[in-house]
């Protein structure tokens, strides 16, 4: 776990908390159901209790705000810091301030989801300190994270049950939904989703996370999918890049986003028929883009299907069976890419460098051996 | 992590105010600023290994892009 906490916690399990005004940006309905829904992300896991009042001083005052507002710890106008909140304890302690000046959404990624905001501010309200593990509700910076669908990560999980213990209320018969934990690229045994190039970097995808691997650099950086291109979708099929189009193409079921640099291509996301793959094709297993020919291969079970770049078109006579282009390669490919004139089929934790020239396989290679432990 | 051709004096002004504010960068004077260390280039270093950026200890691109995304306004490194 790498959650950090404040040294401070609530000595009591039943806390109350008051909304003392509310952002334009969303309905009074939206902001209530924001903030309650905030709250019990961390009574779900703990013992604590959250209770509402109207009137008088609560142990968590919520509160919309702009620039200086009181705390000696001014917002900053629209972008950057978003909100704050205090440590346990009295006076300011356990309050959440959000900055106004922040268009606030109920759910959507055009603008900032409240309740993510609200829960990482609650966390800080409870005792927490940021934690450094990108996926964390407590790291530092805010990524678009779908409410309706999300769970308390792992690292959180720890933190918090640091600080108050389980939540020994919880009905045994209840299965709530296991914590996200984050990928780590030291697991020998981790397949990835996806493998692509994008301006020099190589990007490894997987689940909610992908890792930038840079040329000058020995260690590869792990961030979150969205922090990168925040309308992404997430457990992706394949990837790769298009160095005509300076295009990044993300496959997830039968749609296919792009993005150039960190701006989404407009007209985006498309179906798998954009690229001329069949109908019946209801997802690809990965996609390599061949810088020689301008082909670009998806690969689909034991079959791989042929597109050329420049023409916009399937080529015809596909689709063929990926070990006539690939010798040996008998299992699924789950992602591919090609780096320094070499070609580089995933399978499972192993990676076949091959010269798809020849088409002969030099080496068996292990995850690590790209994405460095 | 692509070097910035140029450091403005916005970013590199922003880059302290970030600093001053998540990681307590203070500017005092002291045995280690006499050596040649900047206390900036320190906090620096910190802020990357936080991030699990490359540990360069300088400004760079993937550095000034981390400082401008989108945060909570509660310090990284506690005091």
């Amino acid at each position: 776990a790498r959650f950090s906490i404040y040294g401070r916690k609530w000595q009591k399990r039943s806390l109350t908390y008051r909304i003392e005004n509310y952002t334009p940006d969303m309905s009074v309905a939206e902001v209530d159901a924001s903030i309650g829904k905030a709250l019990q992300v961390w009574a779900k896991v703990t013992p604590l209790r959250f209770t509402r009042i109207y009137s008088g001083i609560a142990d968590i005052m919520i509160s919309f705000v702009r620039r200086e507002h009181g705390d000696f710890n001014s917002f900053d106008g629209p972008g950057n810091t978003l909100a704050h909140a205090f440590a346990p304890g009295d006076g300011l302690g356990g309050d959440a301030h959000f900055d106004d000046d922040e268009s606030f959404t109920f759910r959507s990624s055009r603008g900032v989801v409240l309740f993510i905001v609200a829960a990482h501010e609650f966390g800080h309200s409870l005792g927490l300190g940021h934690s450094n593990v990108p996926g964390a509700l407590m790291y530092p910076t805010y990524s678009y994270r779908n409410p309706d669908t999300f769970v308390l990560p792992q690292d959180d999980v720890r933190g918090i049950q640091y600080l108050y213990g389980p939540n020994s209320r919880k009905d045994p018969s209840v299965d709530d939904p296991k914590p996200p934990t984050t990928p780590d690229a030291c697991d020998s045994n981790m397949v990835l989703d996806a493998v692509t190039t994008h301006r020099g970097e190589i990007i490894f995808f997987k689940d909610s996370f992908l890792w930038r691997s840079f040329p000058q650099s020995q260690t590869p950086q792990q961030s979150l999918i969205r922090s990168l291109w925040p309308s992404a979708p997430v457990d992706i099929d394949a990837a790769y890049e298009s160095r005509q189009l300076d295009t990044v193409f993300l496959f997830k079921g039968r749609k296919v986003w792009a993005f150039t640099g960190n701006q989404p291509v407009r007209g985006y996301p498309k179906t798998l028929t954009a690229f001329g793959l069949p109908k019946g094709v209801r997802k690809i297993d990965a996609a390599l883009h061949d810088v020689n020919s301008g082909k670009t291969l998806f690969f689909v079970g034991n079959n791989y299907f042929s597109y050329d770049e420049s023409r916009k078109t399937m080529e015809q006579g596909y689709p063929r069976l990926v070990n006539q282009a690939f010798a040996g390669l008998t299992r699924r490919v789950t992602a591919a890419f090609q780096h320094k004139g070499y070609t580089y089929i995933y399978s499972g934790p192993y990676v076949y460098e091959y010269d798809l020239g020849t088409g002969t396989r030099h080496r068996e290679l292990r995850n690590s051996y790209f994405l460095r432990c | 992590s692509v070097p910035l051709s140029e450091v403005s004096v916005e970013d590199e002004s922003f880059a302290k105010n970030y600093l001053k504010k998540f990681f307590n960068l203070t500017e005092e004077e002291g045995p280690a600023v006499r050596r040649g260390i900047s206390p900036v280039n320190k906090k620096l270093a910190e802020m990357q290994r936080f991030f699990g950026l490359q540990i360069t200890g300088s400004l760079d691109a993937d550095t000034l892009a981390m400082m401008k995304k989108p945060r909570c306004g509660v310090p990284d490194e506690q005091v």
